[in-house]
């Protein structure tokens, strides 16, 4: 998975 | 986590701390939508199961368990706390918001990242965000005048989600592969809706009077 698939916002 | 996440974030805490401090102070939960604060709970509850499965970092961590358990104590205040449920306005609180979930719902079914349960109920939880402000929106339209603090809960509110537009602004333009459409065009409507509220509130700011929504 690419860097910004994590979702790492509220 | 840029200066605007932070900021963004913050308000949104902020806003939830100013809602509970208006609940526990004055007893009293008049002019707050409950159908809005279930729908965050729901929001939250639907979006934070990764808490189980991926962690991110403390301060990520910590701030999901704030939201899920201070949307929960809220609602559990509104419904069943035995003074303040009674200065709940009912009558005045009677958007149908089972439809905003059978909508958001299903659009999350059609539009998401990929197809598997955690994904799904991750858009639904920004698909239902957009748009579980209405509910409160619409009854402090009903009620017109709207005390301080809900006031302040409103704008902290969406002050939160205008930080997060430029905080999305920030990424794109300084994280090479930052897209992320769901959020980013669920959050700008997001802060369409307040968009009117704010015009209000600004006005009433600025005369120093009392805020006042048309009927």
């Amino acid at each position: 998975a690419e860097a910004d698939d994590t979702k790492d916002e509220l | 986590m840029n200066i605007f996440r932070l900021a963004g974030d913050m308000t949104h805490l902020l806003s939830i701390i100013v809602l509970l401090l208006k609940i526990y102070a004055t007893k009293s939960c008049s002019g707050i939508s409950l159908k809005t604060q279930e729908l965050y709970a729901l929001v939250f509850l639907a979006r934070y199961l990764d808490l189980f499965t991926d962690f991110i970092s403390v301060y990520n961590t910590i701030m999901k368990v704030v939201f899920i358990a201070s949307s929960l104590a809220i609602v559990w205040c509104m419904r069943l706390h035995p003074l303040v449920k009674r200065s709940y306005d009912k009558e005045l609180d009677t958007f149908r918001h089972y439809f905003l979930i059978g909508g958001t719902f299903v659009l999350a079914l059609v539009l998401n990242e990929k197809f598997t349960l955690q994904e799904i109920l991750w858009a639904f939880s920004i698909y239902l965000e957009a748009v579980a402000i209405l509910p409160q929106l619409v009854l402090l339209q009903r009620s017109g005048n709207v005390d301080n603090l809900t006031g302040q809960y409103v704008f902290f509110l969406g002050a939160y989600r205008a930080f997060y537009i430029l905080n999305w602004i920030y990424r794109y333009l300084t994280e090479p592969r930052f897209t992320r459409w769901i959020a980013c065009v669920s959050g700008i409507v997001q802060t369409g809706i307040y968009a009117d509220f704010f015009y209000y509130y600004f006005i009433s700011w600025k005369n120093n009077s009392k805020l006042k929504l048309p009927a």
